[in-house]
């Protein structure tokens, strides 16, 4: 069956190494 | 507020909203920080595999509520409502639909310091939940919606103007005019761009129609004129008329002629599975025309409603008008079945804001009956 992505735009501008824990 | 296309009303989203779906189970991947939508594809399909029992196995399942807002997306027993997850929404790298299941991929921390080589690369752990709903699709684009208004918010308080974003890059491009069709904005945003992957039998064609997108067009490439009913592109649900199709198994078809996309397009023909870069349009574009006067050029020549020429860098050129094109509608009024004599003069008497609506004349001559389409 057909797979559909939607990328999170704010993924670019979050801070690297920040994230949920 | 800009509203933002999408199955949610734009305030409820602040506030959030609720679906109901079924957790089946989450699992964790390795990635590294914007891995490219192949990859993300076949993360998709690896957290599903993992979780979803094998046909003809009981599959574990909790009933849930998938709250989604601008700010955070949660999980909570549909009894309790306790929370079982929650994912603030900037951590959420993207979201994915497959048929009834939905996969919802949230970067947890950094797996991995990045290492002092030139070539190292940050690795995120992700963890990928898995849900069941008949509505995937559907929550999957409120998820979507979710992300774009909050990136315009996010815009919008780093003192950019959502709007101005495409035209700011189209500058250097068509010199120092605004472009006031919504072209490049829906180009660029990501919330568009799809990746569709089509599963076909071995020696069947994709069953889609292709035309030119039409001189001037900002995004120059191949578009679905038409499905072939019970074909595979049709089949998969995933394709509309006026989308365009950028790449085919990662090949791009921007700037290439019809008849090379429409060759890329017979080649896999022998093969099962096929992945299409798509950017999911209305088949009826609208070009808006800012003419002070009614003496200033319009900038393009129609020919029995189809626009033959087009003045670079123009009013209409900026306002989104594409060679090859007909004209459907002037200012609301539709002139489908006008004689050109007429067209001429609408098109002579409109000034201050023109609103066109048109589609590539070869995609109206199949939808009308005129031609047959030839389905690759």
């Amino acid at each position: 069956s057909a797979l559909t992505i939607t990328v999170n735009p704010m993924e670019k501008h979050e801070e690297p190494g920040h994230g949920e824990e | 507020l800009q509203e933002v296309p999408g199955p949610c009303d734009h305030e409820d989203l602040l506030d959030g909203v609720i679906f109901g779906a079924k957790y089946l189970g989450s699992t964790q991947l390795v990635s590294e920080r914007n891995p490219p939508p192949s990859t993300r594809m076949a993360q998709a399909r690896e957290a599903m595999d993992r979780v979803k029992a094998p046909e003809g196995e009981t599959q574990p399942m909790t009933e849930v509520d998938l709250f989604v807002s601008t700010k955070r997306v949660k999980v909570l027993t549909a009894d309790s409502q306790e929370a079982m997850m929650d994912h603030a929404l900037q951590t959420i790298s993207y979201i994915a639909d497959i048929g009834n299941v939905l996969v919802l991929m949230a970067r947890r921390r950094l797996a991995r310091r990045p290492a002092p080589q030139a070539h190292s690369r940050q690795l995120y752990r992700m963890i990928c939940h898995v849900f069941h709903s008949e509505d995937a699709q559907l929550i999957a684009q409120a998820i979507g919606q979710a992300f774009s208004v909050a990136y315009r918010q996010f815009l919008r308080e780093s003192g950019i103007d959502p709007s101005q974003v495409g035209a700011q890059q189209s500058l250097g491009a068509t010199g120092p005019g605004h472009l006031h069709n919504g072209d490049l904005d829906h180009f660029s945003n990501s919330e568009n761009c799809r990746e569709v992957c089509i599963e076909k039998r071995r020696g069947e064609g994709l069953g889609v129609a292709l035309v030119e997108s039409g001189w001037g067009s900002l995004l120059p490439t191949a578009v679905i004129a038409n499905l072939l009913h019970g074909g595979p592109a049709e089949r998969s649900g995933a394709l509309s008329i006026g989308d365009r199709l950028t790449a085919i198994n990662g090949t791009s078809l921007v700037g290439l002629p019809l008849a090379a996309c429409q060759a890329a397009v017979r080649e896999v023909k022998s093969q099962t599975l096929v992945t299409l870069s798509i950017i999911h349009c209305p088949p009826v574009t609208t070009a808006i025309i800012r003419r002070p006067h009614a003496r200033e050029q319009l900038g393009f020549c129609v020919e029995d409603g189809i626009i033959c020429s087009l003045l670079r860098g123009g009013i209409a050129e900026r306002g989104g008008v594409r060679v090859g094109h007909r004209i459907i509608e002037i200012n609301g009024h539709s002139v489908v079945a006008t004689p050109h004599a007429r067209i001429i003069e609408l098109l002579t008497e409109a000034h201050v804001e023109v609103h066109i609506k048109t589609m590539p004349a070869a995609t109206y001559r199949l939808l009308t009956g005129q031609e047959q389409p030839v389905y690759l």
